[in-house]
Order: structure tokens, then sequence, then C-alpha cells
């Protein structure tokens, strides 16, 4: 993902079961797009990257240099959306759960 | 007792009206094996498609457990009997169905219409309603007695079909007495005879609609569906590595009284037992990393050792370029 720009954005993450191991009791579904956050929040930041108050003051104190080890912001999920998944429980009963913030939507600074 | 038409409870949302054979929608998604010859798997894939399309309304509750039958005798009587110990304290039961499949028509009286030979025997035999007393009871351990939780009455014009019946305080009461081995008598006023000959597929299920409190907390999604534990008990295995202690670790740090300044939360207690274990994370995603095969893992050890070779055959030649240089 070279060309993805480097302030902070959603990314592009799909989540296979198999992968992580969870595939012999989830039945649906196989995978879904879970996206990431990733980029800098970098002085000063954009309106489009939706800086909180904090990130904006955090950022102007890292940008001014006058406390020592304050970091950039950090580039988060902003809105997440839920997903439903139908897998066996340990009895082999179907059970069928609505889990939420399990895909990023949006993110932000 | 109410005429034929059970009750569908408030909270599902399954278009499988009752008598409808949820199977006549379209197929199952591929993939679902075995499990998908089960109506109750059927039934749960139409919730998940729906849950999918429309997503969960407010009330709807964000969990749908089902419970298939085991077919059972207690005191010579054949029951249906149902696991519901898979439920959570968490979990709010909102509505329960009793899903069942109505023969179509009494054994006795096939038998008997077989036997005379006339064919509007059966016509004439067959009451336009059946008339079923459910009987819900709860079994304790190591009892052959049942404690009745209720007792439904159902009148059924449709048969060979699939009818529910709202058991929600049935359930509920079963959950707050801790009594969660649930069976049901299906009696139709027939002399018993054993299990009638069906299918599978058509034993009766129970449909938990819930919502679990649960699920907003933190690393929910680990705590249903993450199987396997990535501190497996380790407890007096004499064969532990030196750093497999169970007993609390000594801090070897410099103790220092300001959160401020040990960047650490204020209102966490860091000493206490409980996050020694499963709150670092770290150590549960080492477990994640996929095991390099027996092939993998001999190709990185021809690795590690060229590059050692490799490494000495550097210093040999630092070494032998020195001495040519002093030469």
């Amino acid at each position: 993902q070279w060309n993805e720009p480097r302030i902070c954005s959603r990314r592009y993450m799909k989540v296979d079961f198999a992968d992580i191991g969870w595939n012999e009791w989830i039945i649906s579904p196989k995978s879904f797009d879970a996206y990431y956050c990733a980029g800098a929040c970098e002085f000063p930041m954009p309106k489009i990257v939706r800086p909180s108050n904090h990130a904006t003051i955090q950022s102007i104190v890292k940008a001014v240099g006058i406390i020592p080890g304050i970091p950039e912001p950090c580039c988060v999920p902003d809105k997440m959306s839920s997903l439903s998944v139908l897998f066996l429980d340990e009895n082999k009963n179907v059970v069928l759960k609505v889990y939420p913030n399990m895909s990023v939507e949006t993110c932000a600074c | 007792s109410p005429p034929a038409c059970p009750v569908q409870p408030p909270a599902d949302p399954d278009s499988s009206a009752p008598g409808r054979d949820p199977r006549r929608g379209s197929p199952p998604p591929p993939g679902l094996g075995s499990i998908a010859q089960d109506m109750v798997a059927v039934h749960m894939l139409k919730l998940y498609e729906k849950y999918n399309r429309e997503g969960s309304r407010p009330g709807d509750g964000n969990t749908v457990r089902s419970f298939k039958a085991r077919p059972e005798f207690l005191a010579q009587k054949p029951l249906y009997c149902f696991n519901l110990t898979s439920m959570q304290d968490s979990e709010m039961i909102l509505a329960a169905t009793f899903h069942f499949y109505a023969d179509k028509r009494p054994r006795h009286r096939e038998v008997f219409c077989k036997r005379s030979k006339n064919s509007s025997c059966r016509l004439l035999h067959l009451p336009p309603v059946l008339q079923l007393n459910l009987v819900f009871q709860s079994i304790h351990q190591n009892s052959a007695y049942g404690l009745v939780k209720g007792n439904i009455t159902v009148l059924l014009q449709r048969r060979g079909a699939w009818h529910a019946k709202d058991i929600s305080h049935i359930v509920k009461e079963s959950k707050r007495a801790g009594e969660l081995i649930l069976c049901v008598e299906l009696d139709s006023g027939e002399k018993h005879q054993g299990f009638p000959e069906q299918v599978a597929s058509h034993l009766p299920y129970i449909l938990v609609y819930a919502n679990d409190l649960a699920i907003s907390e933190p690393n929910s999604v680990a705590g249903t569906l993450q199987r396997y534990d990535p501190f497996p008990p380790s407890d007096g295995d004499p064969n532990l590595s030196p750093n497999a202690s169970t007993e609390t670790r000594v801090r070897r740090d410099t103790y220092l009284a300001s959160s401020i300044q040990n960047n650490e939360l204020p209102e966490v207690d860091y000493s206490n037992n409980k996050y020694n274990k499963h709150d670092i994370w770290e150590n549960a995603y080492r477990s994640l990393k996929p095991k390099a095969s027996r092939k993998d893992r001999r190709r990185k050890g021809q690795e590690n050792t060229e590059t050692l070779k490799k490494s000495q055959v550097l210093n040999f030649d630092e070494k032998t370029m020195k001495k040519a240089r002093r030469k």
C-alpha cells in the first residue's frame, strides 16, 4: 500500500477467519472487510483527519517541543460498524451474535 | 386453550410464519456442510441473512441462540430435552420460541387404516384439529423425574408442517432458577409407543432471543469466539519451564509513587494477580503466530548455519585482510 496517503486515513484489510484459526466454528461470514487506520497526524492537522480537540492541543505541544517525549496524536478508528456472526457454540448449537465495532468506517486523529 | 395458531415472539424477525416450512425459501449458502440439513440451522441462517440485510433494530437484541432437541426417555415417556447451559448470565432473554413439527397423522390411525384397506378410512378417522399438550419440565441431575415448568395446549389445524409456540416465560423462569436442562413432552393423548419415526431434520428446537449486555465490553469477541486459551493451565506440572512459575513475579523496577511518573493508569492496581496473566496481550498474540512447518524449520536451520558460516568466513577474511595489510 505504498500509494496510500501518508496522512491518517482508512486502509483496506480483509480478515479471513481461517487465517486466525476461527473458521472451525464460525459458519458465516468466512471473511469480512475490517479495514484499519494508519498514517500520520502531523501538525498542522487538516480537517479531513477529524482531529479531536485534545489531538489538536497535543499536536501543538509536540510541534512546539516544550515537553520532551510527547508523541504525535494517534490515527484511530472514529466510526465503526457491527458484524453479525453465525457460529457453533461449545455444544454445537448454532448461535447468532451481532458484535459491535468490528469494521472501521472512518478514521480520525 | 388458544386455537391453532401459535404465538410469534415480538423479537422474532423471522419471516417464517408458524406452519410454514423455512426451507421453502432460498437454499442455504454453500459451505455450510452437514448442519444445513437441520431445520434449526436453516432457520438460523435465515435469521442471519435477515440481520445482515436489515441490521438488528433496537429492542431486537444482539444474540439468538438455538438449541437442538435430544430424544430421551424419562419415566418411560419419550421426551425431547434441551441443554440450555450455554446461555450466559449476561444474556437478558427477550423471547423464546419452541418449534416443533406436527406429523401428518398419528401412527396408530395409520396402522388401523392399513389394516382396514379402506381408502376413505384416513379421511374418516382424521380429526380436523389435533390437540397437543406441550408439557415442559426441568430435569435435575441424577433425577428420574422432572419438575413441571409449564403446560401449554395447542390446537393444530395444519399437519405435516412446522409450528412455533412462545415459551418465553418458561425459559426465563428456568434460567432464573438455574434449571437449564429443559425437557418437553408432546402429548397428543395417544398411547406412548416411543418416538415418532421422524428424520433428524424434524426434531424440535428452541430459539432464544437475548440481549447480551457483555457484548459491548472490550474484547467481547474473544470471549465467545476465541476457543483456545493462550495461557494454558500449568498448575503442578513438573515439566514447566523456569519462566512459567505460577507464583506472582517480583517487581524489580524502582517503585514510583506517582502515576504521572510511571506512565501507568492511576486507578489500576498493577500488583493484583489478575493482571499477571490474561491482560497481557503480547503473549496472546505470540501464541497466534503460525508455527513453521518442519520443512521451513529445516530450511531456516540451514539458513542459520549458512549465516554462521558466512559470518565466520567474513571474520576470517577480515583477519586475513588485517594480516595482509600489516604485511
